[in-house]
């Protein structure tokens, strides 16, 4: 899981 | 999860609401752009794909889940339901998404992080998203009569992308997130778009005058 790129984002 | 974060979210959570909520009330799409809401669904249907590939949490999955189906009901709404759809200004609402959708493509296509499916559909979504309101805006100008929920609607769903670049500096410094331009820039344009509409909402609020922009 790439958090870095904001992909857990909306 | 920070708090801009969460503010951000439930902002764009309440202008959806606020959106159906007046559709559903009134029976009436009057000063709404059927161009920007169908662009939305593109805009989330391109960004969301990952809701079947990668697990973040639950709040993320539902939230997704909520927007598509939101702003597929509201486009239905508008184009299908006997009562609603007549409401539409369809010969105000003149902006062609052809013109939006194809240079956010091309743009994408040219600037990415990674060269893959998936990275490129959430790219597209980005640069889509920040322009998507601009039909939204060009009928509000043509419109003489904005009510107050369509007024409050645009100004949520504007501040939205605000809180996010909070969320962002936020992160940055927090998390130690590296610079991510593509969502800094997209999210900084997606909100100045706004800025003329925020200064017009905002003095109409404090004088308690009909919201009216200027053509």
């Amino acid at each position: 899981r790439d958090f870095d790129d904001y992909h857990d984002e909306l | 999860m920070n708090a801009f974060r969460l503010a951000g979210d439930m902002t764009h959570l309440l202008s959806i609401i606020l959106l159906l909520l007046k559709i559903r009330a009134t029976k009436s799409c009057a000063g709404i752009s059927l161009k920007t809401q169908e662009l939305y669904v593109i805009v989330f249907m391109s960004r969301y794909l990952d809701l079947f590939r990668t697990y973040y949490s639950l709040y993320n999955s539902l939230m997704k889940i909520i927007f598509l189906g939101t702003s597929m009901c509201i486009v239905w709404y508008m184009r299908s339901h006997k009562v609603v759809r007549q409401t539409y200004n369809n010969d105000e609402d003149t902006f062609r998404h052809f013109f939006l959708v194809l240079p956010c493509f091309v743009l994408a296509l040219l600037v990415h992080r990674n060269f893959t499916f998936i990275e490129i559909l959430w790219t597209f979504s980005l640069y889509l998203e920040s322009v998507a309101i601009l039909p939204q805006l060009v009928l509000l100008q043509k419109s003489s009569n904005i009510d107050n929920l369509t007024g409050t609607y645009v100004f949520l769903l504007g501040a939205y992308r605000g809180l996010y670049l909070f969320n962002w500096v936020y992160r940055f410094f927090t998390e130690n997130h590296r610079v991510r331009w593509i969502p800094w820039l997209s999210g900084l344009i997606q909100t100045a778009i706004y800025t003329d509409f925020f200064y017009y909402y905002i003095r109409s609020w404090k004088n308690r005058e009909k919201l009216k922009l200027p053509a």
